[in-house]
């Protein structure tokens, strides 16, 4: 998939 | 979500339960920085931009919450509440701030994984952490001995970003295309910066004696 670019981290 | 980083998150939420419990409790920042708190401040509302837009999960949004509202609180509060705002010592937190903003903005107009507004700060705000604690180091070398809880505020969030790096390990080994090279590199540098804070702090705590940093 792509980069997951979504920031799920603190 | 991984052992290390749930570890990390919940000794950064510890470190800021002991400075709320220090503050609260002696009515003082002696031995506080409030520059590192304000810059601590900038971090959280530059990286949570994305707060309303993207809901990750209930935890993710909660533990954003408390980390923008606690800074914000413990901002207020050295700079506010009459009592605090009195212990509060400006002649030995001297450490330009506003440098480590501007030169973290720059790097990050330059270095980001995309060139839009929330990825800019986003970046920014990964880069100020990292020399977010320079201030309160420079204070606590200045003002000899520290007190317990701050001791204990500057090892927890130290350690919390340690956490992060293992789970980054962890992530890089079991997921494919596991890639944080801006938070990875920036957090090894931001852990390094505590490494004789840590050195100090376990001498003082293997002897049973008071945390002192050589000045």
């Amino acid at each position: 998939g792509p980069l997951s670019s979504t920031k799920d981290e603190l | 979500m991984n052992i290390f980083r749930l570890a990390g998150d919940m000794t950064h939420l510890l470190s800021i339960l002991v400075l709320l419990l220090k503050i609260y409790a002696t009515k003082s920042c002696s031995g506080v920085s409030r520059k590192t708190q304000e810059l601590y401040a900038i971090v959280f509302l530059a990286r949570y931009l994305d707060l309303f837009t993207d809901f990750i999960s209930v935890y993710n949004t909660f533990m954003k919450i408390v980390f923008i509202a606690s800074s914000l609180a413990i901002v207020w509060c050295i700079r506010v509440h009459p009592m605090v705002k009195r212990s509060y010592d400006k002649d030995l937190d001297t450490f330009r701030h506003y440098l480590l903003v501007a030169a973290s903005f720059l790097l990050a107009l330059f270095l980001h994984e995309k060139f839009t507004f929330l990825e800019i700060f986003w970046a920014f705000s990964i880069y100020l952490e990292a020399v977010a604690i320079l201030p309160q180091l420079v204070l606590l070398q200045r003002s000899g001995n520290v007190d317990n809880l701050t001791g204990q505020y500057v090892f927890f969030l130290g350690a919390y970003r340690g956490l992060y790096i293992l789970n980054w390990i962890y992530r890089y080994l079991t997921e494919p295309r596991f890639t944080r090279w801006i938070a990875c590199v920036s957090g090894v540098v931001q852990t390094a910066l505590y490494a004789d804070f840590f050195y100090y702090y376990f001498i003082s705590w293997k002897n049973n004696s008071k945390l002192k940093l050589p000045a």
